[in-house]
């Protein structure tokens, strides 16, 4: 472990229980994609199935738990509790065009061909795209909340601190993993509009408004 | 396990 990828965590355990406040708080989940909350449930069911296989260490395994139970918990409220707040007409992101393509990849490109393996291979791949449906319903909406655009910024900050972290880790463990690195640099691409509109724009106390 | 395949990270 090193500060880096703890720093990385906290941020990506921050971003969660902003986005369960803003929903919890305010009672609503406009704005909020309920499709990407599907593929981070996804994301993280496949990667922790080693939740009972293998035993990291107690901060591990209690961040496995949080992540599963929390996307769920995120999903409850989007599609069951406060559904009639859910934006349906906006979040219209066809989610198969992500899965099925990450699927295939998952089975070409990956470090072992056995079935845990394919599945963390999947879940590292999907969870690079999954914040799509949610970046293009803030296109599509051409604003996002204040609060949102700060679970936003979180969210993309855990990978980009990952990057750093395998940056570390090689120099100082010896230690890489091609697959993860190239997936958490994609991820983190894909938010550098959002970044550079956070930073120009809610830092400044504006509303994150998109150039429709 | 290889080294590689580890998957310690979250």
């Amino acid at each position: 472990m090193n500060v880096f990828r703890l720093s990385g965590d906290v941020s990506h355990l921050l971003a969660i229980l902003i986005l369960l406040m803003k929903i919890w708080k305010t009672r609503s989940c406009a704005g909020i994609s309920g499709k990407s909350q599907i593929l981070f449930a996804l994301v993280y069911t496949t990667r922790y199935l080693d939740l009972f296989t293998s035993f990291i260490s107690p901060y591990n395994t209690a961040m496995k738990v949080f992540f599963i139970a929390s996307s769920y918990a995120t999903i409850y409220l989007i599609y069951l509790k406060f559904k009639a707040t859910y934006d349906r007409n906006h979040d219209t992101f066809r989610m198969e065009f992500l899965v099925l393509p990450v699927l295939v990849l998952a089975f070409v490109v990956n470090h072992d061909f056995t079935p845990l393996e394919i599945l963390w291979t999947f879940s590292i791949y999907l969870e690079s795209v999954a914040i799509l449906p949610q970046l293009f319903m803030v296109s599509k909406t051409g604003q996002a909340e204040t609060i949102t655009s700060h679970y936003l910024f979180a969210l993309g900050m855990y990978r980009a601190l990952y990057i750093v972290n395998w940056v570390y880790r090689y120099y100082f463990e010896g230690f890489y993993d091609l697959i993860a690195i190239i997936a958490g640099v994609v991820q983190t691409v894909l938010y550098c509009d959002f970044f550079y509109l956070y930073v120009t724009k809610v830092l400044k106390g504006k509303q994150l408004t998109l150039p429709a | 396990w290889s080294k590689r395949n580890m998957h310690d990270e979250l």
